[in-house]
């Protein structure tokens, strides 16, 4: 089933086709601010290498969301990795994933690690949480530190496009990505006992890809 | 690397969550292959808000939790095989099912080994109905099975019945790859290893030139 919207940043990348299993749902715009409470944003902060494709997301629940992570089995784990497991080794909810692509703030050693700090500190202050609701995913170059100052820079802006509408969503999907060539966001409505949820989700990945999570 | 996001607004207990949402991983994002190379950052993070209202699911036995269970397999296979399907110099999407082995771990292990040749996923792009290295990968992932009870098909064209080479018409079996290849399409391997209830599936994508050539580019 593919997806014909006229997606944010879909000037950079289009929308990837999804292929969804059948099932007791339908599939309805939205990616992940399709599900009641969410909010998301993507923007242009200065963190790629070349070109001008937005490069920071942010995605918030206006609620204690209960959350759940699936992390790399690699042993060489980048920090944002090592910092989420520990997060979710403290706490069950969560209210906030802020994502830069451009560096994957892997391999990066105890400076790395700082970074990770820095900007969940940075986006938490910047929504009135505590820096433990904030979860924190990079992708990119790996071995490279995070661009940090241009990343803080741009966070009272990302905060400020946060949108429950599809162009929050799709904007969100295109800044997650690196050498992908489409920009992956689905989401469905279903019931539940009887009442109406939704779940959605954006991914990102093109190369570099044999997940082995736990 | 892949990350994801996953966001809900069914009700659910913290470890329910955390146990459904690794269920659902492992039959999608832990069933990709592009390239054998496990990333650093591979991340998926899954939140519900529970604002919909809906009955909170504290058990996976529950009606609610394989309802909500099979929203989220579907969320994440969607997503899933989108990555697959646009990997890297890739031309189209292979999908891998596996019937017939003792249980669903097994099956999806075979699976993901196929999806995972780089001898299979470049005879599909070049187009090549090899089942012969198709076999083989089966053969090493590791799983035990009678090799006089596989069977493969490529679509509809069936190659090998019962462990013997079948003879089939080559040209339709190549042009079968090749228009998948011209629209960016799915090619289906049907695998079957005996007679067992366990079913599991993989997805890959093609190896082309392609992806050596966006890797030799883009550097640590």
């Amino acid at each position: 089933v593919s997806l014909s919207t006229n997606a944010a940043g879909a000037d950079f990348v289009p929308p990837a086709p999804i292929f969804l299993p059948e099932g007791p749902w339908k599939l309805v715009p939205g990616g992940v601010t399709a599900a009641k409470g969410f909010k998301a944003a993507g923007m242009y902060g200065g963190l790629r290498a070349k070109g001008e494709k937005p490069d920071l997301a942010l995605v918030t629940c206006d609620v204690d969301a209960i959350a759940a992570g699936s992390f790399t089995t690699n042993v060489v784990a980048a920090a944002p990795v090592v910092y989420c497991r520990h997060v979710l080794d403290i706490s069950t909810t969560a209210r906030a994933v802020l994502i830069n692509a451009g560096q994957a703030n892997a391999a990066t050693g105890d400076a790395g690690y700082q970074d990770v700090i820095e900007c969940a500190s940075a986006i938490a202050k910047l929504l009135q949480l505590r820096a433990e609701e904030v979860l924190i995913e990079s992708t990119g170059v790996i071995g490279h530190r995070i661009k940090k100052e241009a990343l803080l820079n741009s966070l009272p802006k990302l905060v400020s496009l946060l949108s429950p509408t599809v162009e929050g969503a799709d904007s969100a999907a295109v800044a997650i990505t690196t050498t992908d060539l489409v920009s992956k966001s689905v989401a469905i409505e279903s019931k539940v006992g009887g009442v109406d949820i939704r779940v959605g989700g954006m991914a990102k990945g093109s190369g570099m890809i044999h997940p082995n999570m736990a | 690397t892949m990350l994801g996001v996953i966001t809900t607004d069914a009700t659910v207990t913290g470890d329910i969550w955390r146990k459904m949402v690794q269920i659902a991983v492992n039959r999608s994002f832990n069933q990709i292959t592009v390239d054998g190379d496990t990333s650093t950052n591979d991340t998926v993070i899954a939140l519900a808000s529970g604002i919909s209202g809906s009955t909170r699911i504290s058990s996976l036995d529950s009606d609610e939790a394989q309802q909500l269970q099979a929203c989220l397999d579907a969320v994440m296979q969607g997503l899933a095989k989108s990555i697959a399907w646009d990997g890297e110099g890739a031309t189209c999407l292979i999908e891998v099912t596996v019937t017939g082995a003792n249980n669903e771990m097994e099956a999806a292990k075979i699976a993901r080994s196929v999806a995972s040749s780089s001898l299979a996923k470049a005879a599909v792009y070049g187009r090549d109905p090899n089942w012969g290295r198709i076999a083989c990968a089966a053969g090493y992932a590791g799983i035990p099975f009678n090799p006089n009870e596989l069977c493969i098909s490529l679509g509809d064209i069936q190659l090998m019945d019962g462990g013997q080479p079948l003879p089939f018409d080559r040209a339709a079996a190549s042009a079968y790859l090749r228009q998948a290849g011209e629209i960016h399409g799915t090619v289906e391997i049907h695998i079957s290893i005996g007679s067992g209830e366990g079913r599991g599936r993989a997805w890959g994508c093609d190896l082309s030139y392609d992806y050596v050539k966006i890797n030799a580019e883009y550097t640590t």
